[in-house]
């Protein structure tokens, strides 16, 4: 299967990407 | 507020390992498409007994990815490590490629999430399965290690319950907007999970999917799990991470877009779960046998055991004489024979009875150092000599002569070296003093002749003499 890489565009991801979990 | 957890102990099921029934087949794939509120999804369920030897998380890539912080396809690494089936794994930093979580593979502590509170999921090295919310000491435990384990988001099953509710609470960051993390459960995508069911089968989940459009949410994957009789499980990565391989090809249809996008290709991801065959435990038979299809065979007659580590020299255990080594019985001193249980034959002794006797005159030798027990009559180390024993008053006089005998001859002896000593003294002086008069005689001083005057006109005889010599001053 020459699959070549993926566009990586179907994300689900648990916490907003836009902030990583900052742990104090 | 993700506050590490670093010590203590935290919420989590420990399922004990059950022993390995020979099943006939270790591992089943099962393929399904069910419906969830009308739609159709297709994916896979697969079990596999004995996961403490048929069970790993692979890094991506091979051993150092998560260091390198590497990507590849579930494809690539289950392709290079041999596994039967092989799933995605872990979440990772899709910008920089960070292995996310706990991560140990086949023994390997690779990464640790420092105590960040998320569900877990591993096998310890006496094949307990452990899943659910661990601190950063019970992770890093030594004394039972985890021989694989990696962390998911949300603790699906628990002890046989849906534990949805809880992870959210658990896992989900209170002072982010928890919209992102309710969306991530209540969203139809593509789903993984690992998990294990009531026998202490390993079970792998897959469900094709795209978010928002295909597959199923996180509720719809428990309920599935607890038909399944699945009795803990956690929530692996989806969307276009999730990845269904068999004998390292693809079998399953990723979300994401190939770069033309009229094609959908497996995403690079990070960790990977993995089901292979049996392997030993130790890989190495621990350095005593060679391993054969999953089994360890043992070197030697003595080395026993599924990994070879114990030594076992028949029931009689070396007959409490000796101790068990890899190449049989080592028999106490004293003490022969392939169980050591025949003490050591007259006339030898020590270890193998390898030393022989020296007793005399029908001692007996004992087995273990050699020593001899004369009979009666004999004494001496090796009972070599007659005991002379005498009446006890005889004796006594015996030693009293003896003793006088001696004090007597020392006595005489320094009687006469005193007598002589006085002879010697006596003539010494005598002789001194007979000397000293007879020098005095002629040395005292000089002295003058004077002849006897005449006496009636005759010399004395003794002068005419001396009249002679009167120049010898010295005549007797």
């Amino acid at each position: 299967l020459g699959s070549g890489a993926s566009r990586d565009d179907d994300l689900l991801l648990p916490y907003s990407h836009a902030r990583a979990r900052f742990a104090r | 507020d993700c506050t590490r957890v670093r010590a203590g102990s935290r919420e989590h099921e420990s399922w004990p390992p059950t022993p390995a029934t020979p099943s006939p087949r270790g591992l089943a794939v099962r393929a399904f498409v069910s419906h969830f509120s009308d739609r159709a999804v297709a994916g896979h369920l697969t079990r596999a007994a004995e996961p403490l030897r048929t069970f790993s998380v692979l890094e991506p890539g091979g051993s150092g990815g998560c260091a390198s912080r590497r990507r590849a396809t579930v494809e690539e690494t289950a392709r290079a490590a041999g596994c039967s089936v092989a799933q995605n794994g872990g979440f990772f930093r899709m910008d920089t490629g960070e292995c996310l979580g706990n991560v140990v593979s086949d023994g390997r502590p690779v990464s640790s999430a420092g105590g960040l509170q998320n569900a877990q999921f591993g096998i310890r090295r006496d094949g307990t399965l452990v899943t659910g919310y661990l601190s950063e000491e019970e992770v890093l435990d030594t004394k039972n290690p985890f021989v694989q384990l990696l962390s998911g988001v949300v603790w699906l099953i628990r002890n046989g319950s849906v534990y949805i509710n809880e992870s959210q609470a658990a896992e989900c960051d209170e002072t982010q907007e928890t919209g992102s993390f309710s969306k991530f459960v209540n969203v139809m995508s593509a789903r993984t999970a690992v998990g294990h069911d009531r026998k202490g089968q390993l079970v792998f989940f897959h469900a094709d999917g795209q978010t928002e459009q295909r597959g199923i949410n996180l509720w719809e994957m428990a309920e599935f799990l607890l038909k399944q009789d699945v009795v803990n499980a956690i929530n692996l990565d989806g969307g276009g991470s999730a990845t269904f391989v068999l004998n390292g090809t693809l079998a399953s249809y990723p979300s994401d877009h190939c770069q033309d996008n009229m094609w959908r290709c497996p995403r690079r991801v990070s960790t990977v779960v993995c089901l292979h065959e049996p392997r030993c435990q130790p890989p190495d038979c621990s350095g005593h046998g060679t391993c054969v299809e999953g089994r360890c065979q043992c070197t030697g007659h003595f080395w026993q055991g599924a990994a070879c580590n114990k030594l076992d020299c028949g029931p009689s255990n070396c007959s409490q004489h000796g101790l068990c080594t890899e190449t049989g019985c080592r028999c106490e001193a004293g003490w022969t024979g392939s169980n050591c249980s025949e003490a050591c034959s007259n006339g030898s002794f020590g270890e193998d009875c390898a030393m022989r006797c020296q007793c005399q005159n029908g001692a007996a030798c004992d087995p273990v150092g050699g020593t001899c027990t004369c009979p009666p009559g004999f004494t001496g180390h090796t009972c070599e000599q007659v005991k002379q024993c005498f009446r006890p008053s005889e004796a006594t006089l015996r030693t009293g002569e003896l003793s006088l005998l001696t004090g007597t001859t020392w006595l005489a002896l320094t009687l006469a070296l005193v007598f002589l000593l006085l002879i010697s003294t006596v003539v010494n002086v005598s002789l001194l003093l007979g000397s000293r008069a007879e020098r005095s005689r002629h040395l005292d001083g000089a002295y003058v002749y004077h002849p006897l005057q005449e006496m009636n006109g005759e010399l004395l005889a003794g002068e005419k003499e001396q009249q002679g010599d009167a120049h010898n001053p010295f005549k007797d």
